[in-house]
Parts: C-alpha cells; sequence; structure tokens
C-alpha cells in the first residue's frame, strides 16, 4: 500500500 | 507597534475558520509587507501558508517584525463577536502581550473592544521552493469541494490523474469504486463556473481526502480554487482572499506499492 509521506521530505526548514 | 484595519471582518474570520481544524497554535507574523501565518499540522502531512498584504487593510502599519502568538480556539471566540459586516482593527505593541481587536459596526455607533492573550510559539519554518507545476487546474471552489466529499464517503484516498483527457478523481474503497472526471470548460455566461487545465506533462498522485476535505473549509473566502500538481511532490491548493492575498495548503502525497 501507498505510505503517507510527510512535508520534512519535501521541503526544508529555514 | 502594529494597527491594520479591515473593511470586513468576515476576511478574518472566514480565514481562521478554514484553518482552526488544521492547526491549533500559530504565529501570525506582522511585518511592513503584510500579516504572514505559516504552521504544519500535528503530523507534519499539511501545511498552512496564509498571506494577507498591506493592501487588503486600509490603513496598515507595522514598522518592526512583531510575531502574535495565537491560540486560534480563543481567537475565534473573540471573533464570533464580531459581525461579518463589521470594521475590524488589530492593534499590537512591539512585544506585545496581547492582540487588541476593534469591530465596528458602519449601520450604528456600536464599537466593541477585546484583548486576546498571547503566547510564545516556538515555530518552525519551512522553506517551500518555487515549484513549476505539471499540472494546474482552476475549478469552482463548491465544485472541489463537492468531489472530495463524494469520495470521502467511500474511501481513505484519492488518485488524481492529470493528462490531455482531463482530470480524474477516483478511489477505491470497500462499498466499491467512484471516479470524477473534469474537462476544460468555459461558461461565457457564468465565467467562476469555468475550469481551466494547465498541462504540461502526465501527473498521477495519491492523497488522504481527510485534508483536502479540510482544505475545502477555505471555499467560504473564493468562489474558485487553484489546484496545482507534480509528481513526486506535495499538491498545493490555493484560494485567493483579495488583492494579492492568498490562504494555500500544502499536503504531502502517498507514495508506494
Amino acid at each position: 500500500p501507498k505510505q503517507q509521506q510527510t512535508l520534512g521530505k519535501f521541503f526544508g526548514k529555514k | 507597534m502594529l494597527e491594520a484595519r479591515l473593511e470586513q471582518a468576515s476576511i478574518l474570520k472566514k480565514v481562521v475558520d478554514a484553518i482552526k481544524d488544521l492547526v491549533q497554535d500559530c504565529n501570525f507574523d506582522c511585518n511592513d509587507s503584510g500579516i504572514a501565518l505559516q504552521a504544519m499540522d500535528n503530523s507534519h502531512v499539511a501545511l498552512v501558508s496564509m498571506m494577507l498584504k498591506t493592501e487588503t487593510f486600509s490603513p496598515f502599519r507595522c514598522d518592526r517584525n512583531i510575531a502574535l502568538g495565537v491560540n486560534l480556539t480563543s481567537l475565534t471566540k473573540v471573533l464570533r463577536a464580531a459581525q461579518n459586516e463589521d470594521i475590524l482593527t488589530l492593534k499590537a505593541e512591539d512585544a506585545p502581550d496581547v492582540l487588541n481587536l476593534v469591530f465596528e459596526s458602519s449601520e450604528n455607533d456600536r464599537i466593541s473592544e477585546y484583548d486576546l492573550k498571547l503566547m510564545d510559539i516556538d515555530q518552525e519554518h519551512l522553506g517551500i521552493p518555487d515549484t513549476e507545476y505539471a499540472a494546474t487546474i482552476s475549478m469552482p471552489s463548491a465544485e472541489f469541494k463537492r468531489i472530495t466529499t463524494d469520495l470521502m464517503a467511500m474511501s481513505e484516498s484519492v488518485n488524481i490523474e492529470a493528462s490531455k483527457d482531463g482530470v480524474k478523481f477516483s478511489c477505491q474503497g470497500d462499498i466499491g469504486n467512484g471516479s470524477i472526471t473534469l474537462r476544460q470548460h468555459t461558461n461565457v455566461d457564468k465565467p467562476a463556473e469555468n475550469i481551466e487545465i494547465e498541462l504540461s506533462e502526465p501527473v498521477s498522485l495519491t492523497f488522504s481526502l481527510k485534508y483536502l476535505v479540510n482544505f475545502c473549509k477555505a471555499s467560504a473566502l473564493s468562489s474558485t480554487v487553484k489546484i496545482c500538481l507534480s509528481n513526486e511532490v506535495p499538491l498545493l491548493v490555493e484560494y485567493n482572499i483579495s488583492a494579492s492575498s492568498y490562504l494555500r495548503f500544502y499536503l504531502a502525497p502517498k507514495i508506494g506499492d
């Protein structure tokens, strides 16, 4: 099944 | 200090209504370009990004960077006291303990004044890269709300597929399957009903419907919504507020199989 990703994987911390 | 006057309290009421179930405590970051907010939900799957530009206010004054740490449940309680048509003024000192809200009726001489206690919120900010999305869909916000609500009755997830044939929202659930396909559509008499699809390459992505349904609470802000997709990156759902102000939601995809 597909896994829910989190945003941290795509957007870096400022 | 901050002094920002909104002609209609309904703008702030609708923004807070749209995000309060997604995020609880957040900073309203005020500076000379306006009032911004960026906050993730607890699971770090969805992100709210609001920008109220100075043009949305009249007048707007903020000479220093001021962070207003607000509990949205508390702010909702205060905003309930404002009528939609009231003029709303936000005021705060440079290092404020409270946010002062004044609601004025243009029809009678009523003036309501509230002080909302602020809190220190240590919030991490994410850098959102500028993305050239492979597919951008503009459509009536009510239509997007209906699609997400209808599909949520069937399944937890929706697959959004954009191709030259249109945009297909589909789901598989325990009771069966469902799909809705939209094609480019122009209504000369009612331009708000238009569906525009810009596509540079085909996209297929899966998202949790629970979050999309939540984003649609912002439908009261704008009759149209913009949905931006690229393979393997978070989806962007954008509602325009007024002038160049906006409320954006980002949602991380479900990946795998």
